[in-house]
């Protein structure tokens, strides 16, 4: 059996000086996940790794980084699935957690249930010690310019992150 | 949208997706990442899935597995990607990208809209692309 892991930093129109910061980050993943499978670690570790390595780069749109609301709030989802048992953890709307996809991790091994959402996630992460960051560390002024330019009249949010077909 | 597919050296496989979810959104808006099937999937006797993309036309058709529905079919993971894909973009013009990897260690990162930023580690090699046919 060959290990193999692989990554993604979201689809969608990538500016051009983003592009290089995305490929590096995106390498940077794919490696210490990769590293942690040579190691004889379990693929639901590895993943972890990988995207939690991707929340904490502001290049991609994820923990640090992510795109912001209506109201220029955060609010992310992170799922995690481990196909030996099919057992699943996720979070939605949640709020000033700074790697989303460990506190998946944490409700498919520490609760009865699949998905925590909003507030019952942030005190699921209290209880569990995972600790709140400032909102104000998850946005980048990349974000903020985003959020300011979709809120003019007649823009297209979901044209500007997907871009059109490719 | 961030993700990642994995296969340990004892053939099991896993996903992980996360995401701030689509620019401008609503209050209270909950796309396909927190849901099974539709922001990732992953079952040893199959495969494992994390797509990133449009999260409404994504649910639509339960991306992932879907996915997964096509390769148990036969479909090695790029034909069943692409598959999956096109049949989104026919019923609802959903853009996404996804990455798959099979129980074997096949595996796959397409995607149909502009770019997709991926990479892919295995055998000492590491793998990587942005735009269509990197």
């Amino acid at each position: 059996m060959l290990p193999v892991l692989v990554v993604h930093g979201g689809a969608g129109n990538v500016p051009r000086q983003r592009a290089e910061l995305s490929c590096a980050g995106v390498r940077e993943a794919a490696r210490a996940g990769y590293a942690l499978l040579q190691s004889g670690r379990s693929a639901m570790d590895a993943v972890v790794e990988a995207v939690t390595l991707l929340e904490n780069n502001p290049a991609f749109n994820a923990g640090c980084g992510s795109v912001l609301n209506e109201h220029g709030g955060v609010e992310m989802d992170a799922l995690v699935m481990d196909g030996r048992t099919l057992a699943s953890g996720a979070v939605s709307a949640v709020r000033r957690i700074a790697n989303p996809v460990q506190l998946a991790r944490l409700v498919m091994e520490k609760t009865q249930h699949l998905c925590l959402t909003a507030e019952g996630a942030s005190k699921f992460a209290r209880a569990v010690g995972v600790p709140e960051v400032p909102e104000e560390t998850l946005i980048t002024d990349y974000a903020r310019k985003r959020w300011q330019r979709n809120l003019q009249p007649g823009s297209n949010p979901v044209e500007c992150q997907m871009g059109k077909m490719g | 949208t961030v993700g990642a597919v994995a296969v340990d050296s004892e053939g099991n496989v896993a996903c992980a997706t996360s995401t701030g979810g689509m620019l401008n959104k609503m209050e209270g808006r909950v796309g396909d990442t927190p849901c099974v099937g539709c922001g990732g999937y992953a079952d040893n006797l199959l495969g494992a899935v994390s797509p990133t993309g449009h999260g409404e036309a994504i649910m639509k058709v339960t991306l992932s597995r879907l996915i997964l529905f096509y390769m148990e079919q036969g479909k090695t993971a790029a034909d069943a990607s692409d598959q999956a894909l096109a049949y989104m973009w026919e019923r609802v013009q959903g853009l996404a990208g996804v990455v798959v990897v099979d129980p074997r260690g096949g595996w796959a990162a397409r995607f149909n809209s502009l770019q997709m930023a991926w990479a892919a580690a295995q055998n000492g090699q590491l793998h990587y692309g942005l735009g269509k046919g990197e």
